[in-house]
C-alpha cells in the first residue's frame, strides 16, 4: 500500500541514483 | 612506449596521479587505473575533452543524453566539486569512493544527506522531500493523488523529524538511517570491488615506479 511507504525508500529507487549503470558496457 | 602514454594522459585537464588518488580514497592504485579506463569511455562519449559533461553522464545513466532527472542532477552536482559544470577525473574517483564497499558508513550517510538537502540549507526540509517524491513518481510514470503524497511525506517526517521542527537535521538523519539501513543500499556499488576485472587498464608500466 503506497501510504505505508517510507518516502526515502521510494526516492532511493530512482534510476538517477543507480550508478551501477555507469559500469555497463 | 610507457613514457609516451604517461605524457599523453598527464595532458588531460583534471588528471591526477593514481597513487595520489589511491592514497585519499578506498581504491588501490590498480583500481584507480581501471577507473581511468571507465572515465575515458564516459568522458569521450559526446565531447572528446577528457571531462564528463552533464549530457555524457545522462547518456551513461539513462542511455539517452537528453533525459533530465532530479536525482542524476544532484549526483552530478555533488561529483562536480569545483562547480565548473564538468566532472574531472580526480572528482570522479573521489566521489565514486563514497560508493566503495569498504568506505565508512558515516561517509555514505553524509553523502546521502547532502544529496537530499536540495537547497543546501543544512536540513532536509519537508518541501524538498515532497519535491523528490513527486520527481520519483514522475520518473516512474506513477500517479498518486496529492493527498497520498502528503501522507507519505507526513509519515516519513513523523518518524525522522524527532524534534518536530519541520526539518531533518544531520543528527536526525543519522538516527533515521540507523533505523532504516536499507536507505543506504544505493550508496554502495559492489562493482567497484571488481573494477579491475570490468575495466582492465592494460597499463604495462606502474606509476608507482615513476
Amino acid at each position: 500500500r503506497p501510504v505505508m511507504m517510507n518516502a526515502f525508500e521510494l526516492i532511493s529507487t530512482s534510476q538517477g541514483l543507480n550508478l551501477g549503470t555507469l559500469f555497463e558496457k | 612506449m610507457g613514457c609516451l602514454f604517461t605524457k599523453h594522459i598527464k595532458q588531460i585537464p583534471g588528471y591526477e596521479e593514481p597513487t595520489v588518488l589511491a592514497g585519499e580514497t578506498s581504491f588501490t592504485v590498480s583500481e584507480v587505473e581501471a577507473l581511468y579506463e571507465l572515465f575515458k569511455k564516459l568522458s569521450s562519449s559526446i565531447i572528446v575533452d577528457g571531462l564528463i559533461h552533464k549530457e555524457e553522464f545522462q547518456l551513461a545513466l539513462f542511455k539517452n543524453s537528453n533525459t533530465r532527472n532530479l536525482f542524476a542532477d544532484r549526483i552530478f552536482d555533488l561529483f562536480d566539486v569545483k562547480r565548473n559544470g564538468v566532472i574531472e577525473f580526480g572528482e570522479f574517483v573521489r566521489s565514486l569512493s563514497v560508493f566503495h564497499p569498504n568506505t565508512a558508513i558515516s561517509e555514505k550517510i553524509e553523502f546521502a544527506f547532502r544529496l537530499y538537502d536540495l537547497r543546501h540549507t543544512g536540513f532536509i526540509e519537508r518541501e524538498e522531500l515532497k519535491e523528490m517524491v513527486l520527481a520519483l513518481l514522475k520518473e516512474s510514470d506513477l500517479c498518486l493523488s496529492d493527498d497520498v503524497v502528503e501522507t507519505i511525506v507526513d509519515k516519513t517526517f513523523s518518524e525522522a523529524d524527532l524534534n518536530g521542527d519541520g526539518k531533518i537535521d544531520r543528527e536526525e538523519w543519522k538516527e533515521f538511517v540507523a533505523r532504516n539501513p536499507s536507505l543506504l543500499k544505493n550508496m554502495t556499488l559492489p562493482y567497484l570491488k571488481d573494477i579491475t576485472i570490468a575495466f582492465p587498464s592494460f597499463v604495462l608500466y606502474s606509476e608507482v615506479e615513476d
